[in-house]
């Protein structure tokens, strides 16, 4: 479960990033 | 930035056919907001899927029947790399960041 955040927090990062 | 809405295509497919092998990066020429046909149809259904957990592998073969296994692995790949899906209980399971 910890790990679904850390994927989920990860790829919001890498869509946050492709978007800056 | 955000593609707005629910963006839901009814059911699985219909065209068959374009056999093309979607090669990664380069210049996108794709239909929808940079994604490949493939690409859009696999990142619409898993942000269609309600399910916690995500949308399986399995499922996402089951519903485009007309893709092969090896186009569905990219679609899947490229979405994750950017960031538009993630796994949840492993790898074969994945949910859209833009969903809930």
């Amino acid at each position: 479960l910890e790990r679904i955040e850390r994927n989920k927090a990860a790829a919001l990062l890498r869509l946050a990033n492709r978007h800056a | 930035n955000k593609s707005s809405g629910p963006l839901i295509t009814g059911n699985s497919v219909g065209a068959s056919g374009m056999g093309d092998v979607g090669s990664l990066g380069g210049s996108a020429s794709g239909p929808t907001n940079g994604l490949t046909l493939h690409q859009s149809q696999v990142l619409n259904l898993i942000k269609a899927y309600p399910k916690p957990e995500g949308l399986s592998f399995q499922e996402l073969r089951s519903q485009l029947p007309s893709l092969n296994a090896s186009v569905i692995k990219q679609a899947v790949d490229f979405l994750s790399n950017e960031g538009h899906i993630y796994s949840t209980v492993d790898d074969e399971h994945f949910k859209s960041t833009d969903a809930e």
